[in-house]
Order: structure tokens, then sequence, then C-alpha cells
């Protein structure tokens, strides 16, 4: 499953296809996708959670999160990343430098911070987002097309409870 | 400039690369 184009339309194409199928049109309409526990998520972006079955011949679409955290405190999401981490689906929001002072122009478009949250899965209730303080000895590693997360115990040259992140 | 690094989540800090 990708987004493409300039449009960023939604396809995918399964093993044997002979061509992608378009599921979503519109105006770069989500902002990740991943594949967790047998089914693709895709992140919209205004921050909604849906996930997709495309085992049959319609695919189906299913929300599963409707209501995205926020930030606050006057601080901007500048990009949201969807990444599995020791089985647990987790939302990486990205914010911009926040300076009370406007006229730092120096500090324009550097990352400021992140917050983690980690999908709740209630048997009786809707999924929500629940912010995480802490990942462990796991690290992420946040991209353009796709997010990864790895242990510090089996790769000590990285720092554990920390994301690495690259310019976009 | 360059904006890439390595934030630390506990300590809420960005070590620039």
């Amino acid at each position: 499953m990708i987004t493409h184009g300039e449009q960023g339309d939604l396809a995918f194409c399964r093993a044997g296809d002979e061509s992608w199928t378009i599921l979503r049109r519109g105006f770069r309409p989500y902002d990740d996708i991943i594949y967790h526990k047998e089914r693709f998520y895709t992140l919209g972006n205004h921050g909604g959670l849906d996930a997709w079955d495309v085992s049959s011949s319609s695919p189906k679409r299913t929300v599963i999160a409707q209501v995205p955290p926020v930030l606050t405190g006057g601080r901007v999401i500048h990009k949201r990343y969807l990444v599995e981490s020791s089985g647990d689906l987790l939302l990486v929001l990205r914010h911009d430098y926040f300076d009370d002072d406007a006229n730092s122009p120096s500090q324009l478009h550097r990352t400021g911070g992140f917050k983690v949250f980690k999908l709740e899965e209630r048997s009786s209730m809707n999924p929500r987002w629940v912010e995480v303080k802490s990942i462990g000895d796991r690290v992420l590693f946040l991209g353009d097309n796709y997010s990864v997360s790895i242990s510090a115990r089996e790769f000590p040259e990285c720092s554990a409870n920390c994301i690495y992140f690259t310019d976009d | 400039v360059h904006d890439l690094g390595i934030f630390n989540i506990q300590e809420k800090t960005i070590q620039s690369c």
C-alpha cells in the first residue's frame, strides 16, 4: 500500500495483481501508512486512524481512532509518523521549535521535540491514543517513507529511549 | 540549516548531528 503522485493518492497492489488499485484520491489525504498485525493502517492528514482489509475484491475501511492527540502550549505539529515497537502501534508527533520571541528566525523550521502515543485497545471501548513517557530500550528511526524501531540491547551503538530523525 | 538529530524521550532534549 502506498500514497503516490502529486496528490498523494492511496493505492495498493497484491501479489499477482497486474496493476495498482486506487483506493482514495484527494489532496494528500494521508500522512503515513504502516502494516501492523495483518492489517494496513493509514493516518489521515487530520490525525484519524483507519485500518484497511485488502484481502477481498472490495477493500474495506474501518475507523479505528477518530480523535487524534493534540499538542498544547502553542506547539504546532510539523509531521506525524506511525511506527511499530514491541508489538505496539505508536503515533509520533514532531513539532517545531517554539520560541516566545517571534523575532528569532534562526529557529524557524527547526524541530523542537516529539511526543509519542500508543494505541490502547480496550475490549469494550474504541481504541484510543495514550501518551507514552518512555519506550524503554527501544530506539525509533523516523523516516519520510517508513519508520522502524530496534532494540538498543541488540544494537548498543544506538541510544535507548531515543528518536533518530532526519531532515525532511 | 539541516534539521536532523537524536531526541531523548526522557530528557526531552535534542542532540543535533
